[in-house]
C-alpha cells in the first residue's frame, strides 16, 4: 500500500513538465526515504535524478519499496487536470498495475480521481559516485534559461568556462559567435539573485545546447540553479525543490576529435 | 569535429 499526500500539488505538476521532454518512460521508486526517479534519455547522453523526500509530504505511507513504471507524457496529461492549488495524493495497492492520482481543491469542494495504467520498464540504474567538482556556479535559474535560449539561436553547442573572472558561456554557428560572461555578484538585494562562483581550478567543457535547454524546463521549480563542473565528469545542473529535495540533470560533454 | 560522449563513459551500471 502506497499513499503520498502532497499539499503543494503544483510541485509535482512542475516536476513532470521539467522531465517529460527528456525521458518518455521511467520507474518512480518509492521507499522510506522518499519518492524518486533516475532515468536516462534514449541516447544515454543525459540523466535526470529526482528526489522528493518523505518528510516533504503531509502524509507518506509506503509499506514496502515499490517501483512504478510510468509513461511521463501520460502522467503529465493527468496532472495537468489538477488545479495549481490542489492537493495531490498518489495511491497504489501492492501488486496493482495502476496508480491513482487524487486531486482535492483547497476548500475540499471538488475531489477527482484519475487512474493510470502502469507499465513494465527495464531501466538500468547508473551508479553515480560522489565527486569533487572543479567549479560550482550558482546563479538565478531564469538567467541561465535566458542564456541557453539566446545561445541556441546562434549555435548548437555551448562552451562553459569558469575562471576567476567569472563564468563564460560561448557558442559559434554559421551566422557568427556569442560570448556571455557572468561575474560573481553577491551584492544583490536578494540572495536568489546572486551569482556565486566557487572555483578550485579553471575548467572549460562543451555541451549540446539542446539538452541544456531541455533542463531549463525545471526553471519554475527554483529561483536558482547550481551548475557543477569537472573536467573528468558530466556536468550537473541542479534545481532544488523547496524543503523537499531536488531535480538533477547530468549531461556528458562533447570532446574535440 | 566534436564527439558526444555517453554517460557510460563516466558512470557504471548498478
Amino acid at each position: 500500500m502506497l499513499e503520498l499526500r502532497l499539499v503543494q500539488g503544483s510541485l509535482l505538476k512542475k516536476v513532470l513538465e521539467a522531465i517529460r521532454e527528456l525521458v518518455n518512460d521511467a520507474n518512480f521508486d518509492c521507499s522510506a526515504t522518499g519518492f524518486s526517479l533516475q532515468a536516462m534519455d534514449s541516447s544515454h547522453v543525459a540523466l535526470v535524478a529526482l528526489l522528493l523526500r518523505s518528510e516533504g509530504f503531509e502524509h507518506y505511507r509506503c509499506d514496502r519499496n515499490l517501483s512504478m513504471g510510468m509513461n511521463l507524457n501520460n502522467m503529465a496529461k493527468m496532472l495537468r487536470c489538477a488545479g495549481n492549488d490542489d492537493i495531490i495524493t498518489i495511491k497504489a495497492d501492492d501488486g496493482s498495475d495502476t496508480v491513482t492520482f487524487m486531486f482535492e481543491s483547497p476548500n475540499q469542494d471538488k475531489i477527482a480521481d484519475f487512474e493510470m495504467k502502469l507499465m513494465d520498464i527495464d531501466s538500468e540504474h547508473l551508479g553515480i559516485p560522489d565527486a569533487e567538482y572543479h567549479a560550482i556556479v550558482r546563479m538565478p535559474s531564469a538567467e541561465f534559461a535566458r542564456i541557453c535560449k539566446d545561445l541556441s539561436s546562434i549555435g548548437d553547442t555551448v562552451v562553459i568556462s569558469v575562471t576567476k573572472e567569472g563564468v563564460k558561456f560561448s557558442t559559434a554557428g554559421d551566422i557568427g559567435t556569442a560570448n556571455i560572461v557572468c561575474r560573481q555578484n553577491k551584492t544583490v538585494d536578494k540572495p536568489e539573485e546572486a551569482t556565486v562562483i566557487e572555483m578550485q581550478e579553471p575548467v572549460s567543457l562543451t555541451f549540446a545546447l539542446r539538452y541544456m535547454n531541455s533542463f531549463t524546463k525545471a526553471t519554475p521549480l527554483s529561483e536558482t540553479v547550481t551548475i557543477s563542473l569537472s573536467s573528468e565528469l558530466p556536468v550537473v545542473v541542479e534545481y532544488k525543490i523547496a524543503d523537499m529535495g531536488y531535480i538533477r540533470f547530468y549531461l556528458a560533454p562533447k570532446i574535440e576529435e | 569535429h566534436e564527439t558526444q560522449l555517453r554517460l557510460e563513459a563516466f558512470f557504471t551500471f548498478n
